[in-house]
């Protein structure tokens, strides 16, 4: 099947693009660890880390998209998304991981892992959630 | 002679989705 654009994905997951963290310090996307989050996380005051694991992934009848179940949070609130196969979520320990990760290397040169049912993954949440 | 050019930064928190349900206060 023919490759999705790029532009079906947000430009900040292209290598070497230059991401802030919430004490200032920039970093490129693909050097970002697990800690950078936890600890811009705990900078920004509003924002929480979130743990959602991925209980089931399914195909979709999008063409090139999956079905990710989540398990979010300490209240394992299931939730669904539909993301093109290509799209990296930050796993962690692990670092960006996707349902296709030659596809991701292929078309945002970042190096990725396979994302598989049991990852556990990085998300955010309003610290003002109840 | 190289033309500077704007390289774009993004947030952080741009880069990991919020898959949270729960309502707000």
């Amino acid at each position: 099947a023919p490759l999705s654009p790029t532009s079906a994905l947000p430009p900040y997951f292209m290598k070497g693009s230059i991401i802030q963290l919430a004490d200032g310090e920039l970093k490129r996307v693909e050097d970002l660890r697990t800690e950078d989050f936890l600890q811009s996380a705990e900078v920004s005051g509003e924002l929480k880390i979130d743990s959602s694991t991925v209980e089931r992934i399914d195909t979709s009848r999008t063409p090139d998209a999956v079905i990710i179940q989540f398990s979010v949070g300490e209240h394992k609130a299931q939730v669904c998304v539909e993301v093109l196969v290509e799209y990296p979520f930050f796993v962690f320990g692990q670092g960006w991981s996707s349902c296709c990760p030659d596809r991701t290397t292929q078309l945002l040169a970042l190096s990725c892992a396979k994302l598989s049912v049991g990852d556990v993954c990085i998300s955010l949440t309003l610290k003002s959630l109840r | 002679n190289v033309e500077p050019r704007s390289v774009p930064v993004f947030p952080w928190h741009s880069l990991v989705p919020f898959l949270e349900t729960s309502q707000s206060n």
